[in-house]
């Protein structure tokens, strides 16, 4: 007979390895690496720093059969974490303080603690978390984490003079690894997360002792995004059902305004006539079925104003082209920021960009640079949003071939980006995504286009 | 500052449905389709029965913004689910029997419970579960799913007698969904689930009330795959502590033959020599440097033998042959099964087919058949480690091109599959799997080429 069982959230992800992209050493090795990089330009960005994050990988030695064994060290000018929530910040699966409906790079409350069980389950070495928040005191702890219990178990726990009043997080972390084969992916990954974040410094030191800088091109720090509430397109039953349950609001209009982004008085009491609900009515005596009644009426009321995209940071048609112009040297760089939109009322923005000559190698296909919010994405690339829509176009309509020297970028900024994988390899293909990218790469076509056609009349001419 | 929350793991796969496959309703009716008839084949081998799945689709409203609402039920002739069981089996996620390491179609644990969470977040309706062993009795519940804390919440049970011995599982949900556009990948699911589950009678009624029935070709049920124990390559020290926490063995060499795969008296005191440990020792007075050492050099010893496939459940050259004549009609099919290999310790089988000709289209690129321990992968196909290893052979060594009417196969069946998404979309590239796929398919395309010769030989003699 079935016997029957349940296993807790970590266990589930050190079962299954491969989700999280940890697939072999290799990944190992980039995903670590990544996911660290990753929590420290969030952490920077919430106390408005310019990022300085340094990176240093030593090698410690190898296992018996031969596969090397590496300390990964990070260290950054962050926020530093509160003392009293480093254990489960580093040593607990499905925590964090990402939850909110905010643009950041991290989403899912457990990439870094990831890395952490990966070095864990291949070398059972803890992992040192020294943070400060630049008070007088720092923290220094020493964590594993209870894979079938999902929580940190503290080692040990020290408090240190903090005298110079220095603020920000460091970690190290020992795993297996495969850096020679990870190294190109990871130097790529560097270089491009400085090109998307021009403000912050990047040291990387590799296990041979090379060092690569990434310095900062700009002093300017990005506008911070903001804290949005859910918009009335994106409700389901279960949202409202959470914010019904916590509410002080006494009467329907009241909860309106208060939660929903973008609803004002006059909205709400117009929303109410339609969907003949009382305005006076305490939303804690909604039965079920009216519930489910409003979930539907607010989905389809065709008058609430689209999410206003003042939350969302995106990286401005000067950055990246900026960005692009020091990578990769082009001869034309064509860059196009599209009107904020939205999917299941998360708003968000596209900035797609192509660049032609200079650097960028002739190859069978185009060069696809994919970014979100502020993160290069290096995998998957076929099953990507992005791809399938360039894959749509029909290129001869704009005089491009695909084998011509071009790069196309797709930046989107959101406050849920739809990753498919838990490993943030690739974009889902939502509708509303899927449009905003195909209208602003045509845009940029469009602009290459023109160019392309000026330097061959400009060509014609020289030639008579 | 910060707020720092933690969240339940239903809660998780609520925020972020694009990760299991739930993007649009187009893909949620697939996926919701798909969760249950790979529950209810698993159910029905689990007690040796020819599976019985029949499935239908009603449409039962529409929201206000016009998108439609169905009702899908799925009934079988499985095991049944035992009447304490069923609330967590359907109500809770990462709770379920599949956590061993046996074959089966279900891995994660969640796969269904998404189906009822979908349904649930855009109807508000309960799920309907009537299940019975075989027993004089069968039980109905109602249920929903308490998303925040995980758990089941059950709205009514009842004991129902079972005059008739029934034994099986009928499951009832609602979702918002687009079945037009889901229908050819729902279609092209069950023909090609029939395929490969040739001893499985599938009928599906479709919302406008048509009837689809893929009746089973044969009445031999496959081999029974069996649940094996943990072989020395894939340990890791997560694993070793927790099966010394939990062994009844009180020396080294009891240890080593009671837990682990094809590891008998002689082999166990050859490695204990080898790696230094003492065979007497009692394996809770390891420290936790020696757990590490043991789970290295258990990784490095060369003796161990590999994994024997006695405990999977191929589909078989003739099966797959069978199989692929009655769909394509094809003029000659190659078939090629591997030796049984590991990755991390689990044992897993290759099985290849090539076949041109009869209904196979002529395309831009042949058309590639994903199948993982007996169920078809139809998302995402570039990313999927079979479509890189085809994509990297050079075509023109076996005279073969890639417009060639010529359709290839891969299936994989493993004690775990290695996904590389929670929605089993596609397969994560692991070097020793690569390798096999490699292998089979160069096997079936020399048979290929050896076909296309000889046609081409009794072509030019005929013309002579
Ligand atoms: N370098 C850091 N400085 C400050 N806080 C950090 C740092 N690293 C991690 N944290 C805190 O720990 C939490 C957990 O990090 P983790 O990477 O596991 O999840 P996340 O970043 O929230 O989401 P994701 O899984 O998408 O990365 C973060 O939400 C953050 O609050
Ligand atoms: N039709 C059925 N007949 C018998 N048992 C079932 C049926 N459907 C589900 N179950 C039981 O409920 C459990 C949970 O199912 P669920 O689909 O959520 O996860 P799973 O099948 O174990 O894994 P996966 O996420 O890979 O599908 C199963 O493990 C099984 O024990
Ligand atoms: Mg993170
Ligand atoms: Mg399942």
């Amino acid at each position: 007979a079935q016997t029957f069982e349940e296993i807790g959230v970590a266990d589930f992800f050190y079962r299954n390895r491969d989700i999280a992209g940890f697939t072999s050493p290799s990944r190992a090795v980039f995903s670590a690496i990544r996911e660290l990089v990753e929590n420290s330009l969030d952490a920077a960005e919430d106390v408005g720093a310019l990022p300085d994050v340094r990176v240093w990988m030593f090698k410690k030695g190898e296992t018996t059969s031969g596969v090397s064994i590496y300390k990964v060290r990070v260290e950054d000018n962050g926020s530093g974490v509160p003392p009293q929530s480093i254990p489960s910040a580093f040593g607990k699966v499905l925590f964090g303080s990402k939850f909110k409906l905010r643009q950041a790079r991290g989403t899912f409350g457990l990439g870094g603690t990831m890395a952490i069980l990966y070095g864990q389950i291949t070398t059972n070495k803890p992992v040192k978390v020294i943070s400060s928040a630049g008070g007088p005191k720092a923290f220094a702890y020493k964590l594993m984490i209870d894979v079938e219990r999902n929580r940190p178990i503290v080692l040990s726990r020290k408090v240190l003079n903090n005298g110079s009043g220095w603020r920000g997080t460091i970690i190290e972390l020992h795993l297996e690894g495969d850096y020679l084969r990870a190294m190109p992916k990871v130097l790529e990954y560097l270089k491009q997360t400085a090109l998307v974040n021009p403000h912050a410094n990047i040291t990387f030191v590799d296990p041979k002792g090379r060092l690569y800088v990434f310095s900062k091109a700009t002093e300017d720090v990005p506008r911070p995004p903001k804290e949005t509430k859910p918009h009335p397109y994106g409700v389901d039953v279960e949202l409202l059902q959470r914010l019904i349950r916590a509410t002080n609001c006494r009467n329907m209009l009241d909860f309106l305004r208060a939660h929903f982004h973008r609803v004002g008085e006059v909205m709400a009491k117009r929303f109410l006539e339609s969907a003949g609900l009382d305005a006076l009515r305490d939303p804690r005596s909604l039965t079920h079925d009216e519930v489910v009644q409003l979930s539907q009426e607010m989905k389809s009321f065709k008058w609430f104003l689209p999410p206003d995209a003042s939350c969302l940071s995106p990286l401005g048609e000067e950055l990246l082209r900026a960005g692009i112009a020091k990578e990769l040297r082009p001869e034309f760089i064509a860059v196009c920021q599209r009107k904020p939109s939205a999917y299941s009322g998360h708003p968000f923005i596209v900035e797609c960009a192509m660049a032609y000559g200079g650097d960028i190698p002739k190859a069978e296909y185009f060069t696809l640079y994919r970014f979100a919010n502020r993160i290069p994405l290096l995998y998957d690339e076929a099953s990507d949003v992005s791809f399938k829509v360039i894959r749509s176009i029909n290129w001869s309509r704009y005089k491009i071939s695909s084998d011509m020297p071009i790069a196309i970028f797709v930046h989107i900024c959101s406050t849920k980006v739809p990753y498919k994988t838990i490993g943030k390899e690739f974009i889902a293909d939502r509708q509303e995504v899927k449009r905003e990218i195909l209208f602003g790469i045509r845009e940029v076509a469009r602009q290459v286009q023109r160019f392309l056609s000026k330097r061959e009349k400009a060509e014609r001419q020289r030639k008579r």
